[in-house]
C-alpha cells in the first residue's frame, strides 16, 4: 500500500512538474512528501514559482495563481489516473480572460479519456463546450432545463 | 464508464421531474446566480453517496428535499437517478448499463436501488469506490472549493494521491 | 456604548431590509440581534430571502446568491455611516452577468459620498468605472502601472 | 477626506517607486493574473497600521519586502506612503492635507511618519480610528473574504456594527 502509494505519487509530481509551465507558460513547481520515511502518514507539500518569479509560499500567490495551481494539480492526477467523470463547479472564477482560455485548451485535452461537466459564467470557458445546457427559473424557486444555442453562445462570447 | 441521463425530482430547486441527457463531448451548464446549477452539482454528488449534509450546503439531509416556493408547497419526497454506460465494465457490474437511484422523504426514510433492485447505500459507495469517483477523488469540484488545495494541510492532501492511488 | 450600538445595529437592519429587494429584483432579508437583552455581546444573525424564494438557511443560497447578500449588507453599512474610502478587490467573482450590472449601478449611487477603488476583471464592472488604472508585469516579478484607455475598455466591454 | 496619492516602493512586486493620482469618481485597477493588484490593496492596508503578516498573505512581516525576481536581488526596505487631502477635518488633524508613511527594513526595524514627522504605530492607528477606515469595517474588502461574512458566526459580525458606531 504504501509502494502503491509512492508510485501514484510520483508519476502525480512528475506530472504537476510537467503541466505546470504548460499552464503558466513557464515557471516551475513541485509536489513534495512531507516525511518520505514514513508513506502512510506523510503529508504533501507543494510548492510553486510563476515565470520570472522568486520562489515564495503559496499564501503569497495571486488569488488567479493558486486557482490555477490547483486545476494545474487536477489535470496532473487526471494523467496518472484517469477518472472517467469530472464535474467542475466555476473553478476558474478567480481567472483572468487569458487564463481562461488556457484552462479551455487543457479540457479539450483530456476529454476523450474524461467526461467534463463543467458550470460556468465564464464566457471564455463556454467557448470549448462542446454541448450546452442552460438552467433557469423562470417560475420562481423553481430550476428547469432550458436549451441554449451553442452558436450563438459561442458567437456572442467572441464578441 | 460513461454518464448518459441524469434524472432530478424534489431534489432541492428542482421541484419538477428534470431529465438530461448527456452526449460526447464537453458538457457546459450555464445559467443566472441562483438557477441550479450546483445544485446538479450536488445531486450527483447525493446519488453516489454523500452523507453529509454539510457537503451538500444543507443543516440535515432533509434539506436537500424542496422546501416549496412562493407557488408551490413543499415536496415530501426528493429522488435522483443516474445511468451510466458501462459497457467497458469501469464499474464493477456484469450489467452494460448501471442505474443508480437514491430516494429520501421527509421523514427521513431512505431507500437505495441499483438497476431498479433494491440495496442499500453501501452498495452504490462501493460500486463506485475504485472507479475514480470516490469521496476523496477530485472527480467533484464544488464551488469555491478550488482554493481549498491550498488552505488544506498537507496532511489533508495525501488523501487525492490516496484516492488515485 | 451599547446605546449606540443599538442605534447603529437599527438603522444598518432598515437599510439593509431596503437594498435587498432593490439589489435581487425582488425578495426580503433582514439582521437580528441573537441577544437583544445584552447589547454589548449579542451577535447579528442574516437572514435573506431572494425573490419567489422560501426562506432558508444562508448555508443554502447559491454563490452569487451569498455574494449579493453580502454587498448588499456592505451598501446597508456605508449607508448608515458613509467610509471616506472603500476599497473593493474583485468582491463580484461570483455574480452572474445581470447581477454584475446591478452592482455597477449601486457603486454609482454611493459615489457623491464614498470613494470606491475597485479592483475587478470583469467587463461589467469596468463599464461603471470613471477612472481605470492598469497594472502589468512587463518585466517578470515586477509590476508596473500603466495607462489603459478608458473608453476602449468600455467599447470592448460593451460588445 | 479623499485618498489623493498612493506611493509603493519595494512592497511586495513593487519593485520600482510606483505613484498613483487619483481622482474624483469611481477608479477600477485592472490587470492580469498576478500582476500586482491586490498588492496594491494591501500596500493600502499596510500603510493604514495592519500588524498582522497573514492578513497580507505573509508568514512573517519581511514577507511584504520585494524578495527579488529572475532578473532583480531582493530588496532591503519596503514604504508606502498615502496622502490625504483633509479640508474637511475627516481625519483629526489641523493639516488640510495628510500624509502618512510606513517603512519596513528586512532586519525588522520599522519607521512611521506622520507629516514627514517621525510617529509611532499607535499615532496613524489613532488617527484613522474614527474615520471609518478601523481595522473591523468594511471599508477594506480583500480578495475571497466577500464569503467571509456568511461563513463568520453571528458573534463575529458584531464588529461591522461596532465599527460604523
Ligand atoms: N431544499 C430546497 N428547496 C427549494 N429550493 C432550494 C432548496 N435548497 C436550495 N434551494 C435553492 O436553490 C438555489 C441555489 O441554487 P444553486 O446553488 O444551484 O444556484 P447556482 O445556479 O449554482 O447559482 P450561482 O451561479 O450563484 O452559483 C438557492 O436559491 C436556494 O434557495
Ligand atoms: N515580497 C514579494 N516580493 C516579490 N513578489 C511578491 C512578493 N509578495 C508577493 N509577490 C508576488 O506578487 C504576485 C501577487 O500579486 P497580486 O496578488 O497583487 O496579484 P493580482 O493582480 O491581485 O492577481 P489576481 O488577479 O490573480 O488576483 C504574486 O505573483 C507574488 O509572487
Ligand atoms: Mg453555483
Ligand atoms: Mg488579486
Amino acid at each position: 500500500v504504501g509502494q502503491r502509494f509512492k508510485a501514484t505519487f510520483e508519476a502525480t509530481a512528475k506530472a504537476f512538474a510537467e503541466i505546470f509551465p504548460l499552464m503558466f507558460g513557464g515557471g516551475q513547481a513541485n509536489l513534495s512528501l512531507t516525511d518520505p520515511t514514513d508513506l502512510l502518514t506523510t503529508g504533501i507539500e507543494i510548492t510553486a514559482q510563476p515565470p520570472g518569479k522568486k520562489l515564495q509560499q503559496l499564501s503569497l500567490l495571486s488569488g488567479g495563481e493558486q486557482a490555477l495551481t490547483a486545476i494545474t494539480l487536477l489535470f496532473a492526477i487526471i494523467n496518472v489516473r484517469p477518472v472517467p467523470l469530472c464535474i467542475l463547479d466555476e473553478v476558474e472564477a478567480a481567472l483572468d480572460e487569458a487564463n481562461v482560455a488556457h484552462f479551455g485548451r487543457f479540457l479539450k485535452r483530456y476529454d476523450q479519456q474524461t467526461q467534463f461537466i463543467v458550470i460556468t459564467h465564464r464566457k471564455g470557458t463556454m467557448m470549448a463546450m462542446d454541448v450546452l445546457f442552460g438552467v433557469a427559473m423562470q417560475e420562481s424557486g423553481v430550476s428547469k432545463m432550458v436549451s441554449v444555442a451553442l452558436e450563438d453562445a459561442q458567437r456572442e462570447a467572441s464578441a | 464508464m460513461q454518464l448518459k441521463t441524469l434524472e432530478i425530482s424534489g431534489f432541492k430547486s428542482f421541484a419538477d421531474k428534470t431529465t438530461i441527457q448527456f452526449n460526447h463531448g464537453i458538457t457546459g451548464i450555464v445559467g443566472p446566480n441562483g438557477s441550479g446549477k450546483s445544485n446538479i452539482t450536488e445531486a450527483i454528488r447525493w446519488a453516489l453517496g454523500e452523507q453529509s449534509a454539510k457537503n451538500l450546503r444543507g443543516g440535515k439531509m432533509p434539506d436537500i428535499i424542496f422546501a416549496g416556493s412562493n407557488a408551490r408547497k413543499p415536496l415530501n419526497r426528493a429522488e435522483v437517478s443516474l445511468t451510466f454506460d458501462n459497457q467497458d465494465h469501469q464499474l464493477k457490474s456484469d450489467y452494460d448499463e448501471v442505474n443508480v437511484s437514491r430516494v429520501l422523504y421527509r421523514d427521513g426514510t431512505s431507500t437505495f436501488y441499483l438497476n431498479q433492485k433494491s440495496c442499500r447505500l453501501r452498495d452504490i459507495v462501493n460500486l463506485f469506490m475504485d472507479s475514480g469517483l470516490g469521496r476523496e477523488s477530485f472527480s467533484i469540484i464544488s464551488q469555491g472549493k478550488i482554493a481549498a488545495i491550498f488552505n488544506s494541510k498537507p496532511a489533508q492532501r495525501r488523501g487525492i494521491i490516496e484516492e488515485a492511488a
